[in-house]
């Protein structure tokens, strides 16, 4: 029944393997999106075929789940300790009853493939389910499903329903197939809910007219952006679980002191070097009249542009241009002295009175390699750094390719206020570097500090961070007993440019029962697992910095729990796939090295206590604080409708 | 707008109203010695009723040029402009601003506070209509609790009064409509025919308000106000009244 030409199209039968369906479909539900890719194919061929199921799913997104059912044999997973997964699955391979699962990570993607031989007639169809939190950038989400079926699928399906209570402002679908799919994209929008639709025929997915390969081989790309009526955020409450989204608008940038350090090793030399020319460029042309910059260039040797901040005044700009213009990679990397140069102008600037009360201080360190003069000692280094440090800077580190520890460079900036990102080295290097630094061009507050007074209230993710920037969301999460509260109220304490912001808002236990319930798209569990997913990012990261073994033991155990409790694929545990009868295994775990955390979050905060509220923020009047005001006062009251008092 | 002036030493509340255009700005306070400034503007209702057009304030203005500080409060949303940084809250925020000496408490869909230093506070109430209503508008309406903060020279619509004028109310007898008696009030000068009626108070119910017996001056307050209310037009939000 697999062969028969229903909607009339030709189909080729050079190829043995039929891609039957191939289905993609993404819920997300107030930022937290999930995601299941399956594709069923059939061996028409009279000989036993390899089938390949390659996906690419994002970095930093949990797997959740993965089956597979060949020839009517279905596989399922169950979440393993890593260790113990590894055993498993050496104890099959010993009886040579594995398949593998490889997952390797390229670019800003996981790849993850698995490769199965099927009996000719056979059918296998193949399922992943993973999930992952949209963080907003530059004012909008996006939200990414790399398709790849890798030949023309006879039901090609790809579904995205995206659901806010907050209501969303705009919804997009660029074009990432260079036209070939105009118009395919199907939107539907309504207030609080969308869905994007993408159902090529075959005919459309052909690369050409007459070509057998598909053109279905890119991203297909969802962006939006929600409403924001009240300045305190969103306050999303249900079964237990708490997020609370913040993205103030409406606000004055805050003047900011920035120093950009720059690798100019001879490992930059060419496009890398070129690239980060043009961004600088660039960046400096946006920096604003109130803020203070100045540049710091290092190789083996450690220069500056100026010994001291600099007001961004066009003349200044033009002249630190032509200065980065001029620079010529070459030696070594001597990054512990460039970073405590950079400090130590920020450091004079601050004790010398020259900085604005109310501006915040960012470092931006760009560099493709590790330390190859002065200190070597990564651990040293970082410790130097944090030793010197005032706690009113924050560093932000762009890693240039894969010869650099990254690592490294997210302990280094996670201890100090900031976060890392990677950056590839290839064409298109200068966009990427500009698109990292629009992130963190409109500082608009400092000091922010979400407050959940309610003693019910435990388990908050990080609730402290040094800078709100324009563009981007804070996100805290956390738990509440329903048993115990009827409302849940929080208090976000801040300041912007030269005042200071208290924040309030009650949001109520049914506020999303109803909305929820009424469409079958939006997951009801969408708090826990972003509390979950924001719960582990931050402790992996904390994992990292832990200062002691025994700290790092306890966050382990807690990363573990938390990940077999939320059956997901974390970079601790690893999933074994088995067939009912548990002889046939595969193994699915999470890439060596680089522990993930917390990617594409602009933020790394640090957690004070919830109830806590900062001293200054003194309770708000409440409306019977008003009726205090003494006696009846001089007033203009309302229209004459409501005055028995005729007017003239 | 409607307004009522109570004045604590003679324990009376006495009230006028002004009806002008849409547009227009009327001065409420202007202390030049406490740098405070308070303005109204009008906004109209969505037609005439029985010819008339009524008034409202659906803005108001406030400068405290001491701390260099504007803000707009309307019926959309509260505008704080402290030298060159300006942030904006809405309406549907609880929050609180706080800038060295003044802040802004804005209750959600309610009312804004604002204080400056200890002494002088106002408060604006935010009237919601519905949407849809043929003629009426939000509007705005401002408590001004009385305080010895302002100078002698304060003066406006409402400023005047800071100081208490002489009041003596006589001769109180029936009216032309039997359940509004009138009465004789002289007042700086002036010897007034003043009418018993009802205003209201809506700090504590925003939506029926609380009766508060008083004194209506005719006329636009006429006698009762310095000069005559279109003396108090000034041509900006934040425009200081010249008096005299």
């Amino acid at each position: 029944s697999l062969s028969e030409e229903k909607s009339g199209e030709r189909m080729e039968d050079v190829d043995q393997v039929t891609l039957y369906s191939y289905k993609v479909q993404s819920t997300i539900t107030s930022r937290m999106a999930n995601t299941i890719i399956q594709s069923k194919l059939v061996n028409n061929s009279p000989q036993p075929q390899d089938v390949v199921f390659d996906v690419q799913i994002p970095k930093g997104a949990f797997i959740s789940n993965f089956s597979m059912t060949v020839d009517g044999t279905t596989f399922t997973s169950t979440i393993k300790e890593k260790t113990v997964g590894r055993a498993l699955y050496a104890q099959a391979r010993a009886k040579g009853k594995t398949a593998g699962l490889v997952r390797s990570r390229a670019l800003d993607m996981e790849n993850f493939r698995t490769e199965v031989n099927i009996r000719p007639g056979a059918k296998v169809q193949f399922e992943l389910q993973y999930q992952e939190v949209k963080w907003r950038k530059l004012g909008s989400y996006e939200h990414r499903l790399h398709l790849q079926p890798g030949r023309l699928a006879k039901h090609l399906e790809v579904d995205v329903w995206i659901v806010e209570p907050q209501g969303m402002r705009f919804l997009h679908v660029p074009d990432t197939f260079e036209g070939h799919f105009d118009g395919v994209p199907v939107i539907s929008k309504g207030p609080q809910k969308a869905h994007v639709s993408f159902r090529p025929t075959v005919a459309q997915q052909r690369k050409c007219p007459n070509c057998s390969e598909t053109a279905v081989d890119g991203e297909l790309v969802v962006m939006y952006d929600v409403h924001r009526e009240e300045k305190v955020g969103e306050l999303e409450v249900f079964n237990g679980y708490f997020v609370h989204f913040f993205a103030p608008e409406n606000l004055d940038p805050i003047p900011k002191n920035i120093l950009f350090v720059i690798d100019v090793s001879g490992s930059m030399w060419g496009i890398k070097m070129k690239q980060t020319v043009e961004a600088m460029k660039t960046i400096l042309d946006d920096l604003r009249a109130e803020d203070q910059f100045s540049v710091v260039d290092f190789n083996h040797n450690v220069r500056t542009w100026r010994n001291d901040l600099v007001s961004a005044t066009k003349t200044q700009i033009a002249d630190a241009k032509k200065y980065i213009e001029k620079i010529q990679p070459s030696g070594g990397t001597n990054i512990n002295e460039a970073l405590l140069r950079a400090i130590f102008i920020l450091n004079e600037a601050n004790n010398l009175g020259l900085l604005d009360p109310s501006s915040v201080s960012l470092i931006i360190l760009v560099s493709d390699g590790d330390p190859t003069v002065g200190e070597l000692k990564l651990s040293k280094i970082q410790k130097n750094v944090k030793q010197n440090v005032q706690d009113n800077i924050s560093l932000f580190s762009l890693g240039i390719g894969f010869d650099v520890d990254y690592d490294f460079l997210k302990r280094l900036s996670n201890d100090n206020r900031g976060i890392a990102q990677r950056i590839y080295g290839n064409q298109d290097t200068s966009s990427q570097l500009k698109k990292f630094y629009n992130q963190v061009s409109t500082p608009l507050l400092r000091n922010i500090q979400f407050s959940y007074p309610d003693t019910s209230v435990t388990d908050v993710t990080q609730n402290s961070f040094p800078n709100y920037f324009g563009g981007s969301e804070i996100v805290v999460a956390g738990k509440y007993d329903p048993a115990k509260l009827q409302q849940l109220r929080a208090v976000i304490t801040a300041t912007s440019a030269n005042t200071e912001l208290v924040l309030e808002t009650l949001a109520q236990m049914d506020d999303l029962e109803d909305f929820l319930s009424k469409d079958k798209h939006a997951d009801p569990n969408f708090t826990r697992k972003l509390w979950a997913y924001l719960t582990i990012n931050q402790l992996l990261a904390e994992r990292s910095l832990a200062p002691t073994a025994t700290t790092k033991r306890k966050i382990t155990k807690t990363i573990l729990q938390m990940s077999l409790e939320h059956h997901i694929v974390t970079p601790l545990t690893a999933m074994v796939v088995e067939s009912a009868a548990g002889d046939e295994r595969m193994l699915a775990d999470s890439p060596p090295q680089d522990v993930s955390c917390c990617s594409g979050a602009l933020y790394y905060g640090s957690k004070v206590a919830p109830g806590s509220i900062p001293s200054w923020a003194s309770p708000s009047p409440t409306p019977t604080a008003l009726s205090l005001v003494a006696g009846p006062p001089l007033e203009a009251t309302p229209p004459p409708h409501v005055i028995r008092v005729e007017n003239d | 707008p409607h307004f009522i002036i109570y004045l604590p030493k003679s324990q009376k509340n006495i009230c006028f109203n002004i009806d002008s255009e849409p547009g227009k700005i009327l001065n409420l306070v202007s202390d030049p010695e406490s740098g405070i400034v308070v303005n109204g503007q009008l906004t109209g209702a969505k037609k005439p009723q029985d010819g008339k057009l009524s008034t409202y304030f659906g803005k108001l203005g406030f400068y405290f040029q001491s701390e260099d500080m504007k803000i707009e409060v309307s019926v959309e949303n509260i505008t704080i402009s402290h030298g060159s940084h300006t942030s904006i809250l809405s309406w549907s925020d609880t929050a609180r601003v706080m800038n060295s000496r003044v802040v802004v408490s804005v209750n959600k869909e309610k009312s804004v506070t604002l204080t400056l230093g200890k002494e002088v506070s106002f408060s604006i109430l935010l009237h919601r209509v519905w949407k849809k209503h043929p003629v009426n508008v939000d509007f705005l309406g401002i408590y001004i609790p009385p305080s010895n903060k302002f100078s002698l020279k304060a003066h406006g619509l409402i400023g005047q009064f800071m100081h208490e004028p002489k009041i003596y109310i006589s001769n109180e007898r029936p009216g032309k409509d039997p359940k509004k008696p009138e009465a004789s009030m002289d007042v700086k000068g002036h010897k007034l025919i003043v009418t018993r009626g009802l205003q209201k108070d809506y700090r504590t119910d925003i939506v029926l308000g609380t009766d508060v017996p008083c004194w209506f001056v005719h006329n636009s307050g006429k006698g009762f106000i310095d000069g005559c209310y279109k003396d108090y037009f000034v041509p900006e939000l934040y425009s200081s009244l010249k008096w005299p």
